[in-house]
């Protein structure tokens, strides 16, 4: 499972 | 995209507007928290800084702009437009007792020791508990106006309906933010006693009043 890199999200 | 963000984008869109056009149409920002509003401008304005830094979508992108754009509109109806209205005297919870915290916890659990980092990490704590000063707000006087409860509701199924897209980005894309999560969930239970409130009296038509 791979932690976030980028945000994505608001 | 997954339809549980989309709706909790929806709610979140929602959220503002019933805040607006309550303000706007009862020209009055009665019972609501003008700190709670401040320190939501300052979720988005530190959150946002990468609008300059990365692009994501359109979408993502637009959402930013009006999201900066409507929490200093609103901040200017409380503190300037309609300022005769505001509640100021119950409206004491301070702020600095949620800044300091939130600061001090990004610059000590974050992904990465970056500016942008830091200050997306900071507005991720900061949202989680930015509703607090609206909260303590309407536990001091014992009420909120329907459209309020409304407006809270939304802004709290936002959260809910965030958890359940990372349940499914956990399982489905194999992907999880830890900060995020755990934000996330306190931010969703804070809700929690409001939402009961919400759910047992507003909906059945009655005024949303604290338990005496």
């Amino acid at each position: 499972t791979a932690e976030h890199d980028e945000h994505d999200e608001l | 995209m997954n339809i549980f963000r989309f709706l909790g984008d929806a709610s979140h869109f929602a959220a503002i507007i019933i805040l607006v056009l309550k303000i706007w149409k009862t020209r009055s920002c009665a019972g609501l928290s003008g700190r709670s509003q401040i320190a939501f401008a300052i979720v988005f304005t530190t959150r946002y800084v990468d609008l300059l830094t990365s692009y994501v979508s359109l979408y993502n992108s637009l959402a930013k702009i009006i999201f900066i754009f409507s929490s200093y509109a609103t901040l200017y109806l409380i503190y300037f437009r309609f300022k005769a209205t505001y509640d100021g005297n119950h409206d004491t919870f301070r702020l600095e007792f949620l800044l300091v915290p939130c600061a001090l916890l990004a610059l000590i659990v974050n992904h990465r020791f970056q500016v942008v980092e830091l200050l997306w990490t900071f507005s991720i704590y900061l949202e989680s508990v930015a509703i607090l000063p609206q909260l303590f707000l309407i536990s001091k006087t014992g009420e909120a106006e329907t459209i309020t409860s409304h407006y809270l509701f939304s802004l709290g199924s936002y959260r809910g309906l965030y958890i359940l897209n990372w349940i499914y980005r956990y399982y489905v894309q194999n992907y999880y933010d830890l900060i995020a999560i755990s934000a996330g969930v306190l931010q969703t239970l804070l809700y929690c006693d409001f939402f009961y409130l919400y759910i047992t009296r507003v909906i059945k038509g009655k005024a949303f009043a604290l338990p005496a």
